[in-house]
């Protein structure tokens, strides 16, 4: 048995969030179900051409 | 918009707002989504980027409730904010990382995991929006933020500081970063908690004593985790926000973000406007955002940052300010999530030149049209301002005295009555 010290000793009723932690680990290893489907790029936005595209509004 | 250019007297033309994607270098197809709003005063004002937490919350937050130009009525035209940031600066605001907001990749791959990534994005974006605007190249530059962004900040100040230093590029005139209700260590900010609930009245002393019993797992949790971990990371997370949650198990509906409040919908407040506003047609052709989804804050970008939450940021920071780049931690009173007590905790403990001498000062009056409007503390670099009667959205809840505090810090002139290193230097 591996003595522990009373100050890491946590309460009998210790609640830690198990069903969080489930899902969580879950969802780590696979891209969320939330997840935005593959965005359309704005009109212009070949993905080519200069790095930034700004334009000013009224 | 053109009820906003009505209501100000100046032709829409001239107002110098700017909506733009930049391609981020480094990845797959990443497109960031940014706001550029041209100082009100003057184009030789500073450059201040603003970057919002979450992880994963759009900085269309921070324009429309918190220091943007204008704010959105209910009728959804919107008003000018007297308070706006552009009054003194060349105001930025950047939605990231990858898939906050507007920003967005059709691969999956280039969701950000760490600061590493985040930093160089920004890093990236700046010597590209420079390039498109060599005018503003020579302003000083600073770094602004909240909230989890107390993460972002410190890891992009250091990499444009390192960029500098190796000449990388464009010289950016980086002159200082300020934290807003920040995450930067957690070690500390999380040990903080109970004590801030306990002086708050939001728990009891049984509460306490029962709830401080998660401290030394989760300390030993984040020392496993460290600044580089992963999976250990993810767990102290868990242990850690133990915490926190039995604090919110006793505080109920409580807004966490403002003790005073009560919390409403997913966000904790209303930010339906915005949403309506950002989706309108119109809106939506003006800015060129074409059929992207906006997302408030994204649970996508949240979850990819996990592993970053419990890292300590604050390692990076001494050696900035001992540069001489200037730091301002600032919090609002009644936040609980980000505390004042654990920033200024974190504050203190930070080891540096001015450790001793900025522990010794004591705090003084922050003044904004002669009523104390915060309590601060300055010496050298680094400033820690409490401020009265606001929670976590410092600039919604005072926006006067956020926009003060930010003008005299730019000026260095934050704390004109505190002693300074070459005060203490000469008194010896």
């Amino acid at each position: 048995s591996i003595s522990v010290p009373d100050d890491l000793r946590l309460p009998s009723n210790a609640n830690f969030p198990i069903t969080q932690a489930e899902k969580l680990i879950r969802e780590l290893n696979l891209f969320p179900k939330d997840a935005h489907a593959t965005p359309t790029p704005p009109s212009g936005d070949s993905g080519t051409g200069p790095r930034i595209v700004e334009k000013r509004f009224g | 918009f053109p009820d906003l250019a009505a209501q100000s007297g100046i032709p829409a033309d001239e107002l110098g707002h700017h909506a733009g994607y930049y391609r981020l270098s480094h990845t797959h197809d990443a497109r960031m989504f940014y706001l550029f709003f041209e100082s009100r005063n003057s184009k030789k004002d500073p450059v201040v980027i603003w970057l919002t937490g979450g992880p994963g919350c759009s900085s269309e937050l921070a324009v429309f409730y918190e220091n943007g130009p204008f704010t959105i009525a209910n009728n959804l035209s919107l008003v000018w904010n007297d308070y706006g940031w552009d009054k003194v600066s060349n105001l930025l605001f950047v939605d990231q990382p990858t898939g906050t907001g507007f920003s967005y990749s059709s691969d999956k791959r280039d969701l950000r995991h760490n600061e590493n990534g985040v930093s160089n994005d920004l890093y990236d974006f700046m010597q590209e929006f420079f390039s498109e605007h060599p005018q503003l190249a020579k302003n000083d530059f600073f770094i602004t933020g909240e909230s989890y962004a107390g993460h972002y900040i410190p890891a992009f100040a250091s990499r444009v500081h390192q960029g500098n230093k190796n000449k990388e590029g464009i010289h950016i005139n980086l002159k200082g970063f300020a934290i807003g209700n920040g995450l930067t260590d957690p070690a500390i900010q999380y040990k903080a908690y109970t004590d801030y609930a306990l002086e708050m009245g939001i728990i009891q002393e049984s509460d306490y004593r029962r709830i401080n019993k998660y401290i030394p797992p989760c300390e030993l949790a984040i020392n496993l985790c460290g600044t580089t971990g992963s999976a250990a990371c993810v767990a102290s997370y868990l242990v850690c926000n133990t915490i926190f949650n039995s604090i919110m198990g006793i505080a109920g509906k409580t807004n966490y973000y403002d003790i005073r409040k009560q919390c409403e919908g997913s966000l904790c407040y209303d930010f339906s406007n915005m949403e309506k506003f950002l989706n309108l047609k119109s809106v939506r052709d003006d800015l060129g955002v074409g059929d992207i989804e906006f997302i408030s804050c994204s649970p996508t970008v949240y979850q990819a940052m996990l592993t970053d939450w419990m890292r300590n940021l604050e390692v990076g920071i001494p050696a900035l300010i001992e540069d001489g780049i200037n730091l301002l931690v600032y919090a609002g009173e009644y936040d609980l999530i980000c505390n004042w007590l654990g920033n200024s905790r974190w504050v203190h403990a930070m080891e540096w030149s001015g450790q001793e001498a900025f522990t010794s000062l004591p705090a003084i009056p922050f003044v904004v049209d002669e009523e104390e409007a915060g309590q601060l503390k300055s010496y050298g670099s680094l400033s820690f301002l409490k401020v009265h009667d606001a929670g976590h959205m410092v600039p919604m809840d005072q926006p006067k005295v956020a926009l003060e505090m930010l003008k005299r810090w730019m000026q260095g002139k934050l704390a004109e009555d505190s002693p300074q290193p070459s005060d203490l230097a000469a008194d010896m």
